[in-house]
């Protein structure tokens, strides 16, 4: 998507071969335009797949996940890390590691918004060793439902997340896909 | 907000005097229909404000949120909880007290996405005694930035966030007003 990559090298800060910085736009500061046109082509992607719902995970993932469900005319559903005050037991969880923190976390979503039977788009907004995606995809089967696809805003090519998801069958779209960050540049994978 | 208040009527579950559950379409499940009309009506509100920037807490913030900014056509920030991976030290930061945790815990936004003189309309999906909302308030104004008016999904009147607000002299618009939770079942402040 060239307008998400111009804001990627014209307000992205490579902070190290690994890290690519994009608060300006998505992680802390978010361009709502931006974000609706991320939205938008999530949901021209996948508009014949017969979406039922939309999932993803706090707290990044909303903004660029809103518009996608709001043109896809299906609700959008957020796991959480977190137990809310509201939320119950009746939950579907997956665990999740972190690769930097070195440790395991659990997320979950409530059985109340993932029916058997859904056809689920799970969006976020990086795809990097891919621990949360998977964790989702776990939360999605765990409900007997259908993982659609996975839409990814950024995604890091040099790392393992998207081939161990192409490898395992599912479908990755990644709207941005970085092939390195080294030498304090941002480079794309080349399109065919 | 009569759509609004037909939502948490409908489809809202009163889990005690105190706690008004809105998970099936505000903070858990998102209804990006219904988020997109609220956030409509805070621009409405406040079109006439000089808003330069929109300020609200992750997560339940970032939906309603996301259209105000949108139709307001300035950027949308959420305050952090917890440092991300690409947050540094370069942040306004308030204390956070909760009633139910009896804890306390830091907020935080970093200062490239705060200006003084900005002009902020701060969001968020409740009102209960106003700790987040005095909290970012604290932040907007560390930065010298302006507090254009507090904008409020649900508020709770039975609870002294409200009123507090309004005696320290700041705006407060909310959608909903909920004047009780007694007996199972949700009452509205009359509207004059
Ligand atoms: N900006 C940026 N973020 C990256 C990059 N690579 C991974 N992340 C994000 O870092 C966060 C922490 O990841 P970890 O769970 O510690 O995962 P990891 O060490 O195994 O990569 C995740 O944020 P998250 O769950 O989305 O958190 P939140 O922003 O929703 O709070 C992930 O999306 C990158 O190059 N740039
Ligand atoms: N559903 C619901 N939530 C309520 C109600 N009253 C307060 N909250 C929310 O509860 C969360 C926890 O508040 P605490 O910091 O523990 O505050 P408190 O005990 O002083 O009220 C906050 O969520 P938050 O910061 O918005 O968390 P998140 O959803 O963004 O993760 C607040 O908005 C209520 O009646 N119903």
């Amino acid at each position: 998507m060239e307008r998400l990559k111009q804001a990627i090298v014209e307000r992205g800060i490579v902070l190290s071969e690994h890290v690519l910085k994009v608060d300006t736009f998505l992680n802390h500061q978010i361009d709502t335009g931006l974000m609706a046109a991320v939205g938008e082509e999530f949901a021209r992607i996948f508009q014949q797949d017969g979406i039922t719902k939309v999932l993803t995970i706090e707290s990044s993932g909303i903004a660029p996940s809103f518009m996608a469900a709001s043109k896809l005319e299906v609700p959008l559903v957020f796991a959480r890390k977190r137990k809310s005050l509201t939320m119950d037991e009746h939950v579907y969880a997956s665990r999740v590691y972190s690769f930097t923190k070195r440790t395991e976390s659990e997320i979950a979503v409530s059985k109340d918004f993932l029916a058997s039977g859904d056809r689920v788009l799970i969006l976020d907004d990086f795809l990097a060793n891919g621990q949360a995606a998977k964790g989702l995809i776990e939360i999605v089967e765990k409900a007997e439902a259908v993982v659609a696809g996975v839409g990814i805003v950024i995604e890091k090519s040099f790392q393992p997340g998207r081939e161990q998801l192409i490898n395992s069958g599912y479908r990755v779209e990644s709207l941005a896909r970085v092939a390195s960050l080294e030498n304090g540049r941002v480079t794309f994978v080349e399109s065919e």
